[in-house]
This record gives structure tokens, C-alpha cells and sequence, in this order.
């Protein structure tokens, strides 16, 4: 369905403007670290099922793209552009949210298995993996306009979805209700970030336009 | 609803 697309859609453009951004500035300075390694933890827990489950070209595609992407921003924070790499403003306390999103996982999950645990692990830990790289665009003050374009289209990707599951809930009869709670939660954290967003780029963007 | 969940979102 369309929302579905449209979520898929922003979430590769997130990771492209991030890409562009650090490729074109030859820094990764505003970006948190700490953000992008959860990425690796969430997106790898979530596709273990790429070895067991096949859905379709699309799913696997896109999977191996996140992995790869999320891996590739880590080597490129850490090895390539190590030497202008200095953050030490990037110092949010990650332990409490992977803590937290195990605990959620085990409390809340389909099937009491290894892959289904680290699957639930993964929804809170994508949910709340943000928080990092909105401390530090609280502590630096100003961000790069750039940096603000990925966050917006990363948090819109999961708000995409929520209509995504609506619709679905009456046109299959599916309900996940763990994606479901854990995306609400997850638009909540972005809620702040998309309002300032709004406020000051897209109100910046309609002042401009000749 | 559908209890047998097919994980074919991302």
C-alpha cells in the first residue's frame, strides 16, 4: 500500500541524505556515533530472518541495504573520517536504552525464542535509538540544515507506517500490535524534533521562495 | 486479527 511504499521510500532517503552528507562534507561531525551503532545492533537483530525466512526480492533487497548502509556510516565514522572525528559532546547514556528495549523485549514478544526475542529487541531499540543524535542537536545548538533533513526523513518513515498498519488491520485483518506500540512510541520521541523541524525549516524554506 | 504475523514489513 501506498503508506507502506511511502515509509520504505523516506527510509532510503534518510540514509542517502546521510550518506551525501558525510561523502560531500568529509566529516561526520553532528552525527552521533552512538546513533549509528544502534543502527547496526537494530537492523541486524531484526533481519537475522533474511538466513531462515524468504518474503519477497523487495524485503531481502532492502534488508541487505540497511545492514550494509548502517555498517558502512559506522566504518566511515570510525576509520575513514576518524582523524576530524571528535565528539565529545556525543555522550548520551546508550546503556539505559539498549537496557530498557531488552527488558521491553522480554516482557514483550510473540514466541519466547532466541530470534523472536532479539526481534522484539529491535523494534524498542530502533524506537528509542534516535534519542543520542537529539542530545547532541540539543547540545551543539546548531545543527547543519542537512543533518536535520535526515532526521526528519528517518522519523517520518515510522509515522508512514502507523496509517500502514491501519490499513492493513482492515483490509487483511493483520495486527502487529509489538510494531504498532513500539512505532507510536517512536513517533512520540520525534514528535519535539518534527515540530522545531517545522517551525524553522519549512518556515525558513516558504520565506525564501522567490 | 491475524495472530499468525507474517514479518514481511521493515
Amino acid at each position: 500500500n501506498l503508506f507502506r511504499i511511502a515509509g520504505d521510500i523516506s527510509h532510503l532517503v534518510s540514509i542517502l541524505i546521510l550518506l551525501q552528507t558525510i561523502e560531500k562534507g568529509k566529516t561526520t561531525s553532528g552525527i552521533s556515533l552512538k546513533t549509528q551503532i544502534l543502527y547496526v545492533v537494530v537492523f541486524v537483530t531484526r533481519y537475522l530472518d533474511l538466513l531462515t525466512t524468504y518474503v519477497s526480492l523487495y524485503n531481502s533487497l532492502m534488508k541487505i541495504f540497511f545492514i550494509a548502509s548502517s555498517v558502512y556510516v559506522v566504518w566511515l565514522m570510525t576509520s575513514k573520517y576518524n582523524k576530524k572525528f571528535k565528539e565529545d559532546q556525543d555522550v548520551f547514556p546508550v546503556k539505559y536504552l539498549v537496557g530498557g528495549s531488552f527488558v521491553m523485549s522480554l516482557l514483550f514478544h510473540y514466541k519466547f525464542t532466541f530470534s523472536e526475542i532479539l526481534w522484539s529487541f529491535s523494534l524498542w531499540l530502533e524506537a528509542v535509538c534516535i534519542l543520542p543524535q537529539l542530545f547532541l542537536l540539543q547540545k551543539t545548538g546548531e545543527a547543519k540544515a542537512i543533518t536535520t533533513h535526515y532526521i526528519f526523513a528517518l522519523g517520518l518513515y515510522r509515522a508512514l507506517y502507523i496509517p500502514n498498519w491501519f490499513y492493513r488491520y482492515y483490509s487483511e485483518n493483520r495486527l502487529d500490535l509489538l510494531s504498532v506500540s513500539a512505532g507510536l512510541l517512536q513517533t512520540t520521541i520525534y514528535s519535539d524534533f518534527f515540530y522545531v523541524y517545522y517551525q524553522k525549516v519549512l518556515k525558513n524554506w516558504g520565506f525564501n521562495l522567490p | 486479527p491475524n495472530s499468525k504475523l507474517k514479518k514481511d514489513e521493515l
